[in-house]
């Protein structure tokens, strides 16, 4: 559809997986068919934040912020060595 | 790195400080950056026992990589790619390792520099010899490839750090930070680095080369150690000689054929291009050969690399090339690997060879290139570069931390690029020596190690505590630090605690820990709503509305008051005794009387170690307009001074910072 794709952080609340998943990742997996039949997980985090990153369109990524569970959508950036 | 132990006091006769078996060699460090070249001696096993049952990482194959490139000093490599092929598709394994592999020298270095095992004979072309080792040159190293030749992206910096935690590194040593500056405590690397904290992982960070404009730092999260950079008693110097028999000092770490024996043609590049606003700075394409063929060509620092700017100069016919320092660098000399006769000068030196050779009507100049000087001093001096405070997210935390050193440092690098990392450097080094802030957060990271083979329960906050309580901030004569950049005082919104001094950070007789609770604390005394809180913590901790949170009680081993009314200002603190049995009195120094400083008890006694006591620190302030004399800074008003406590055997000190904004 043309829209611009870019990496996204989604950060979820732990706590409030549904109790139908047995593991966080597929909750995560289920959340994210939710606002984009295409999208693909490129990491699941489960130590340094509970949540995972994907590639989306913009309007993707304000249909996952209205999924339960998550907490922010925040978009890719760029870091830089000193 | 050669010179930078000896400089610390880690050299031989402080040997017995640390344990060089046992649990010094059971210290993992992490490190998050370009990646490894492991076929560096700086990487070599030998007398390594076997990897610590601890450890869960593991070695990740890919583009000229497989697992057999680690060992049991370098125990894990692992690299995150999927959000930099997001942005740029997949990697072109012709032009870049997909692996762990180090394209790029920074990552190589860093880790050297951390944890890199001993190795005779070190240098770059001759510069620097001596045998390199790391801070922690026993423990063991994790490197974590997050950064590629185009960009760094935090997907991917923060599936490093994800990785790091599960894989169970000790250390975590982060020589990176965002473009932009954060405005809170929810950027990503400052979020993974709460989540090390809580598992009991150290973590430093650079302060960041944007100084010395104040409000410049990176990485200023008050559970990251935030590390600024000095430089030690080693210079590069080259003379820059004129025509009129004048000369002057510069640095340089060309190797090569010498220039003749003579004065050459001498001209500015802004004469030598028909670029009027950007000639000046020898840009690619931008000088013309006829003015250039022969000469000895002045460019003005910025914009472009300077080892770039020689290669610009080569490619046009010049000879030799003198650099005059960016204004706001001052006196600092960065060494570089040009591939031409070539030195950089400071701002003075710049600035008469300037006038020379624009309006000398014949101006000739020469290059002598000196070679290694050590015992040089005044050392440490603050880096011009090295970014400074005050803490632009939370005023009163006090930030950068403590500096170490990270002007010329040599250590490892890559097989893949030259020393000046231009593609045209075809030449190959073991050993590279480059300046920036990436530099010295490896040191502190190798000093953490230390402590931490020397003190494991240490939590990392003991361990920030113990480096920054017995930092200095004085030369020997008592004359506070100089900063390069303007050759005057340095301050604490400069060098933080001070340089680190590992031998007294051994004993530091009392630290000021801190929690995972406190830190929750300090995000509720800003604040932070329920979401915030459990982004930055995962955790499901809640703030309690019936309590007042003050950012003032987080247990930090300096102060930060941000005065924006005359008031009574308290703090808290609460120190644990890591000593022998004594009592300490404190001593209270202000540059000012306009604001009093009073402390109480003065005096804590201690009977056992871990035993905890409390004292409370008020800054009285009579007006909410800064004092007649006190310093204005480009940062604003501000005043320094300290509160140490002393047992006759240890001094505990604590840098205080008093801003009027």
């Amino acid at each position: 559809d043309g829209a611009q794709q870019g990496t996204y952080i989604v950060h979820m609340a732990k706590s409030q997986m549904p109790s139908s998943f047995d593991q966080h990742s597929l909750w995560y997996e289920s959340s994210l068919k939710s606002a984009s039949e295409s999208a693909e997980m490129l990491y699941t985090y489960n130590s340094a934040i509970h949540g995972f990153a994907t590639r989306l369109t913009p309007e993707e990524a304000d249909s996952l912020m209205t999924q339960p569970g998550v907490i922010s959508v925040q978009p890719e950036q760029q870091y830089e060595l000193h | 790195t050669t010179r930078t132990p000896l400089f610390l006091g880690l050299d031989v006769h402080n040997a017995g400080l640390f344990p060089e078996t046992g649990a010094a060699s059971d210290v993992v460090i992490g490190v998050l950056d370009s990646g490894v070249w492991p076929e560096s001696k700086s990487f070599s096993d030998e007398g390594y026992g076997p990897v610590p049952t601890t450890w869960k990482g593991e070695c990740e194959a890919g583009t000229n990589f497989t697992a057999s490139h680690c060992n049991r000093k370098l125990i894990g490599a692992r690299f995150f790619v999927r959000g930099y092929e997001g942005e740029y598709g997949l990697v072109d394994e012709s032009k870049e390792s997909r692996s762990p592999r180090d394209d790029d020298g920074h990552g190589t270095h860093t880790a050297s520099t951390a944890a890199g095992s001993v190795v005779e004979g070190a240098n770059l072309l001759g510069f620097a010899n001596g045998t390199a080792r790391g801070i922690a040159y026993r423990a063991r190293v994790a490197v974590y490839k997050v950064c590629w030749k185009k960009d760094c992206y935090i997907s991917d910096i923060l599936a490093g750090i994800d990785k790091a935690i599960a894989d169970n590194v000790n250390i975590l040593s982060i020589s990176l930070g965002s473009i932009n500056k954060a405005t809170d405590y929810t950027d990503h690397i400052t979020i993974g680095a709460f989540a090390a904290m809580e598992r009991g992982i150290f973590v430093s960070c650079s302060a960041g080369n944007f100084g010395p404009s104040p409000f410049s730092l990176r990485n200023e999260a008050p559970w990251i150690t935030t590390v600024g950079a000095g430089t030690i008693d080693r210079d590069f110097p080259a003379l820059a000689l004129l025509g009129n028999g004048e000369n002057y000092t510069g640095a340089s770490l060309f190797k090569g054929e010498a220039l003749p024996a003579k004065l050459l043609p001498f001209v500015h590049a802004r004469k030598a291009s028909n670029n009027a606003t950007y000639g000046k700075y020898c840009y690619p394409g931008t000088l013309i050969p006829e003015r250039v063929k022969g000469k000895i060509v002045m460019c003005e620092e910025g914009g472009n690399d300077n080892v770039e700017k020689g290669e610009v100069v080569k490619a046009a016919g010049g000879l030799g090339m003198i650099i005059a320092n960016r204004p706001n660098y001052g006196e600092e000399l960065q060494a570089y690997a040009f591939l031409l006769p070539a030195a950089n000068v400071g701002l003075k030196a710049g600035d008469i060879i300037r006038q020379y050779v624009i309006t000398d009507p014949n101006p000739t100049a020469s290059i002598v290139i000196q070679g290694t000087a050590v015992n040089v001093q005044p050392s440490p001096v603050l880096a011009a570069f090295s970014s400074r405070g005050p803490n632009s997210i939370t005023p009163n935390i006090l930030k950068p931390d403590l500096i170490a050193p990270g002007v010329n440092i040599l250590a490892a690098w890559t097989g893949a690029l030259g020393p000046s990392g231009l593609a045209s450097d075809t030449r190959r080094v073991e050993f590279n020596i480059i300046s920036g802030t990436s530099m010295s957060c490896p040191h502190v990271s190798g000093l953490a190690a230390l402590l931490k083979s020397v003190h494991p329960e240490w939590s990392p906050a003991a361990i920030r505590s113990a480096l920054m309580t017995t930092a200095y901030s004085t030369y020997k004569d008592g004359q506070p630090l100089l900063d390069i950049a303007t050759v005057k005082p340095s301050t604490p919104f400069g060098h933080g605690a001070g340089h680190v001094s590992p031998a007294m950070a051994i004993s530091p007789g009392l630290i000021y820990d801190l929690t995972t609770e406190d830190y929750i604390d300090f995000l509720c005394a800003l604040k932070y709503n329920q979401s915030q809180i459990i982004k930055v913590s995962r955790g499901d901790y809640t703030c309690d509305p019936s309590k007042t949170y003050s950012v003032a009680d987080l247990n930090y081993p300096s102060f930060a008051v941000n005065v924006d009314k005359s008031d009574t200002y308290k703090y808290t603190r609460t120190v644990t005794n890591v000593g022998g049995a004594g009592s300490y009195s404190v001593k209270v120094i202000s540059e000012t009387t306009e604001v009093k400083i009073s402390v109480e008890p003065a005096v804590l006694t201690f009977k056992e170690v871990n035993e905890k006591k409390s004292y409370e620190v008020t800054f009285t302030v009579n007006s909410s307009k800064p004092p007649r004399f006190s310093s204005f800074r480009p940062s604003g008003f501000n005043s320094f001074g300290s509160i140490e406590w002393s047992d006759g055997k240890h001094v505990v000190a604590s840098p205080v910072a008093i801003s009027w904004t």
